[in-house]
């Protein structure tokens, strides 16, 4: 099974 | 002052129909080239990112930065009260509370006038940096929808695999499973019709149905989508506009 990954991971708050 | 003018009220509404489903509350940051938007879903997955260049509207305006803080089910609501053929123009003040969207019917000289109430939306900009990609692809974005729709019926998530002359859509759930399989080729007399594949490295990657049916919304705005994949990064979706694109950034599924 796998899991749903999240988009903040990946971009930075500005 | 903000005085943004779409040729057609169409093109406005497509846009907005585009991403309206997937995030309710955004802030619309117009500057004097034009209007940018960004807002992620509820369950931060999906990222959107619009950007209207002042070129896509027939005339523009924006002596100030303003931020336009939309609940999109009402300008929704709004923009349904136009024609199609209407031009629309969105004026808005230095320090606006509401945003003024004029319809115009030149031929019939009809205009009606919407006001709709902003809000304050609490909501961070993340900084979307140039993204490496294995695999891009550009194909007809009717050919997308209609491959993430009909696969989508069978499970909530669909595995997109890339090969060197391969693009192959799969989805296994309960009651059984489908595949659609696809390679590149140029359609010289219709241009849009053509599948390119760009590949530095093969992906296989999965990714929630409920977000591809989100995204796929965007089809009306472009006959074709790009379609950028990587293992490393969130997949990106992107639909071009005469001036400016609509793009959606997806997380795919991991294994634990």
């Amino acid at each position: 099974k796998k899991k749903q990954g999240s988009i903040e991971s990946f971009f930075k708050r500005s | 002052m903000l005085e943004a003018k779409f040729e057609q009220a169409s093109l406005f509404k497509r846009i907005i129909d585009g991403f309206k489903d997937c995030v309710q509350l955004v802030n619309f940051q117009c500057k004097e080239d034009g209007i940018i938007a960004q807002a992620v879903d509820d369950s931060r997955v999906l990222l959107v990112s619009l950007e209207i260049g002042k070129d896509a509207f027939q005339e523009f305006r924006c002596d100030h930065p303003i931020t336009l803080g939309m609940d999109l089910n009402s300008l929704s609501k709004i923009l349904r009260c136009g024609n199609n053929t209407d031009s629309l123009t969105l004026i808005a003040d230095d320090t606006p509370d509401s945003l003024l969207l004029l319809f115009e019917d030149t031929k019939r000289e009809r205009i009606s006038e919407y006001s709709l109430k902003l809000m304050d939306i609490d909501a961070d900009f993340l900084k979307i940096e140039e993204l490496q990609y294995d695999t891009t692809i550009m194909m007809p974005s009717a050919d997308f929808s209609k491959t993430v729709r009909d696969l989508s019926q069978l499970s909530d998530s669909l595995n997109i695999l890339v090969t060197k002359e391969t693009i192959k859509f799969v989805t296994d759930g309960d009651i059984g499973s489908g595949s659609v399989i696809m390679k590149p080729f140029i359609d010289m007399e219709n241009p849009d019709e053509s599948i390119k594949l760009e590949m530095e490295q093969p992906v296989d990657l999965t990714f929630g149905s409920k977000y591809l049916l989100d995204i796929v919304k965007g089809s009306a705005l472009s006959n074709k989508i790009g379609i950028r994949l990587s293992s490393e990064a969130p997949a990106l979706f992107q639909f071009d506009l005469t001036s400016g694109f609509l793009q959606f950034f997806l997380a795919p599924k991991f294994s634990d």
